[in-house]
């Protein structure tokens, strides 16, 4: 609503003065002298009076600069390095008046008016973005919302003492604010959006100095905002050239994870899996990829390799999300745990596919993540299970158990799509040595030898190979379950038409055997 | 068999698509993942020089922003006030500095400019500098090659190291030139 | 098939792919001496 009369013309009269002020600094860019006679102004014009009139002046302030960016990349004179180093001498005047301002608000033992004014200018500024991409369209510029938001994360993350007690905060209030602009909120921002989110000292920060890791459920949770952005773009085979750039940008932030973070990926691959698109194989294999750093992986091609008598093999992985709570709705998971325990109500098999066939996703047959969730919860159940009569999985133990009824029924009942999907989820647990990724191995190997039809045992074949023709890396624990599965002669692979039917696919599986021989 | 996309023959149709046009299956047979411009085999951790999303290369030294007091900060008030750069006023050593330190840049051209002004050349295939030692004579010495004692500048020591070369000319690089601004 | 929010946001994506961030939007601004990128002979030193 409206601001007061002469609120604006006060605003630009301030504004235009600091930047003067802050970019003539006869001693550099130490503005701290400066700031104090700025902010006597400020006060004698009025603007501090209220909680109110902060806001006008940050939301005003915003825009003023916003709007001189916007003229001076209209200027045909002003190109290049010239016209970017006229637009940072505005913004980063700003950002330093802001970061100035949160530095010194409140005295400083008390950092709750640091923060509240933090997220106060960090929530006008996601406004005026948001706004200013409604309204402009494809006119839309990022640079200078960027800008703002990567210099203040910078000024508010030098090594100072008011600072450090404060970083969390500031992370926190930065996640926040990218999680409102998210690519699929704001999509003419994604490319500054990700420069943001795997800025070398963003990611430092949230993943590497932030103790206890307590940055990194919010920095997955930023990875899940733009892996379910990408995924419509990604789920059609011809990719756009934005797209492209989109997708190998995220390749490469991924790989910076699986490098240094990978322990990271081992937590927060559920949560991913549930969001990127089935086809997207070789960016789900680099997450599935990964292990933990003190771990040494067996080589899967060892001759005659035991995984059942490796020791990692009796831990299970950390599992951070509440994977059974997404088991909806509660009936269907009462009768699920029913079915467990007493495999009755026996009507539960027949109600399995239609209970996974309710998706709130348009253009989606299936509910992948109700899908994942109730794989890996059967899968833990019976590991649990097993332990419990003191034994440990194996192709035996893992047989004539409810939880394999309930494998076996979605193997035998589902459609190939949602066989194809109930596969993926047992796939995606094939990772580094654990409890899991050795059930689901045998799970799967089972449901191959058990199969009572061909078409079973095709897709089996077509979940894993595609996992394995794709560009490197591949999960240890996929590895492990091709090998077994073409070199074990009970399986009768060899066998199988689907094995021969092009000369092609025949390639492709010699090719893979002889790297296992 | 499976006669949709969710068998083999489905992902047949990916393979057979891949050899006409690779840009349908970008996603099914990925890409190689050690092209993207990241030393995946280092020791240390990425993210400290990571370039960002779009880059196809680390972070430069010079790239790299580090917390300095303010006062050490220039801005343009003061900026026409300090002296220009003025390569042939250093010393080598600070050219040598400039050279090493500013890849990708117009000053490791400016400076090679200026080492090779000072009867530095460069060597393309060995990568370093050398010099001939005054006074030294040369032992042999053709059209296309000479041998005799040399110093090359030695980056790890940061010194200047005599040893003997046979010099082929033409991988010696002649004088750099600073295309553009 | 894409939905109708996925169009417009792929127009606002691919105006803003034709206006990438630069790697000095994320770095301070240097004065004295700019990033001044250039492509250097290859048998420089790279890294």
């Amino acid at each position: 609503y409206e601001d007061p009369p002469g609120l604006v013309e006060k605003t630009d009269f301030l504004i235009r003065d600091w930047i003067s002020v802050y970019n003539s600094q006869p001693t550099g860019r130490d503005s701290t002298k400066a700031f104090s006679l700025f902010v006597h102004q400020m006060n004698c014009q009025g603007i501090l009076k209220t909680d109110d009139l902060i806001t006008r002046f940050f939301r005003l302030s915003t825009q003023l600069c916003v709007e001189s960016v916007y003229r001076n990349m209209s200027d045909q004179n002003l190109t290049g390095n010239h016209l970017r180093v006229k637009c940072f001498n505005t913004l980063d005047a700003f950002v330093r008046l802001v970061a100035l301002l949160v530095k010194h608000s409140g005295d400083s033992t008390n950092s709750t008016t640091k923060i509240h004014l933090l997220n106060k200018v960090l929530g006008i500024v996601a406004g005026c973005l948001l706004q200013d991409h409604e309204q402009r369209g494809t006119e839309f510029q990022q640079f200078p919302y960027h800008r703002i938001f990567i210099m203040l994360f910078l000024e508010l993350n030098v090594p100072e003492p008011v600072l450090e007690t404060i970083n969390m905060h500031v992370l926190t209030a930065y996640c926040h604010t990218l999680h409102i602009l998210r690519p699929s909120k704001a999509a003419g921002f994604c490319y500054a959006w990700l420069e943001l989110v795997s800025h070398r000292v963003f990611m430092g920060r949230m993943l590497a100095s932030t103790p206890q890791q307590k940055g990194w459920a919010m920095y997955a949770q930023l990875l899940i905002d733009l892996f379910k952005y990408l995924a419509p773009f990604l789920r059609n085979a011809e990719l756009a050239k934005p797209v492209t750039m989109l997708y190998k940008g995220t390749l490469r932030v991924l790989l910076v994870l699986l490098h240094d973070f990978p322990e990271f990926l081992c937590d927060y691959h559920y949560g991913f899996c549930d969001v990127i698109p089935p086809n997207c194989i070789q960016m789900r294999n680099l997450i599935l990829s990964a292990f933990p750093r003190n771990m040494r992986l067996p080589d899967p091609f060892t001759p005659n390799l035991k995984v059942d008598i490796l020791q990692e093999i009796a831990f299970g992985p950390r599992v951070l999300n509440n994977f059974s709570s997404m088991i909806t709705p509660i009936t269907f998971k009462k009768d699920l745990d029913s079915y467990l325990k007493l495999r009755a109500p026996v009507t539960f098999l027949s109600e399995l596919r239609s209970n996974l066939q309710v998706s709130n996703e348009p253009g989606m047959r299936y509910n992948i993540p109700l899908m994942n969730a109730l794989v890996l919860y059967v899968g833990t159940q019976a590991i649990g299970f097993i332990r419990g009569k003191t034994l440990t999985p194996n192709m035996q133990t893992i047989a004539h158990s409810s939880h394999m009824d309930i494998f076996q029924n979605l193997a035998v009942d589902l459609d190939t799509e949602g066989r194809y999907l109930f596969l993926n989820s047992i796939a995606n647990q094939l990772r580094y040595p654990n409890s899991h990724t050795h059930y689901f191995s045998c799970t799967l190997l089972y449901l191959f030898a058990e199969a009572n039809t061909e078409a079973i045992q095709e897709q089996i074949t077509r979940v894993l190979l595609e996992r394995l023709i794709v560009n490197r890396p591949h999960p240890w624990g996929l590895l492990i379950t091709f090998i077994e599965l073409i070199k074990n002669p009970n399986y009768k692979f060899w066998n199988h038409e689907f094995v021969h039917c092009a000369s092609e696919i025949e390639k492709l599986f010699e090719s893979v055997a002889r790297s296992c021989f | 068999m499976v006669n949709d996309q969710f068998g083999i023959v489905g992902l047949l149709t990916f393979i057979r698509a891949a050899e006409t046009d690779p840009n349908l299956v970008s996603l099914a047979l990925g890409q190689d993942l050690t092209a993207l411009g990241l030393n995946l085999n280092s020791p240390d951790n990425l993210y400290p020089t990571f370039g960002g999303p779009w880059a196809d290369q680390p972070c430069r030294p010079q790239d790299l922003d580090f917390h300095v007091p303010p006062e050490y900060l220039i801005n343009t008030a003061i900026r026409d006030k300090l002296a220009c750069v003025k390569l042939n006023r250093y010393k080598e050593d600070l050219l040598f500095f400039m050279f090493y330190n500013n890849v990708g840049d117009v000053l490791q051209i400016a400076a090679a400019s200026e080492l090779y002004s000072r009867e530095w050349r460069y060597h393309m295939e060995e990568k370093v500098w050398i010099t001939q030692v005054p006074g030294m004579v040369l032992m042999e010495k053709t059209s296309t090659y000479e041998r005799g004692m040399y110093y090359f500048f030695d980056v790890q020591n940061w010194r200047k190291v005599a040893k003997e070369f046979y010099l082929d000319y033409s991988k010696l690089e002649g004088r750099p030139i600073i295309q553009g601004s | 098939p894409l939905q109708k929010e996925h169009q417009s946001q792929f127009q606002m994506m691919e105006s803003a792919f034709y206006h990438m961030p630069q790697p000095s939007d994320s770095e301070r601004l240097r004065t004295y001496l700019p990033r001044n990128q250039c492509s250097t002979p290859v048998y420089y030193i790279q890294q």
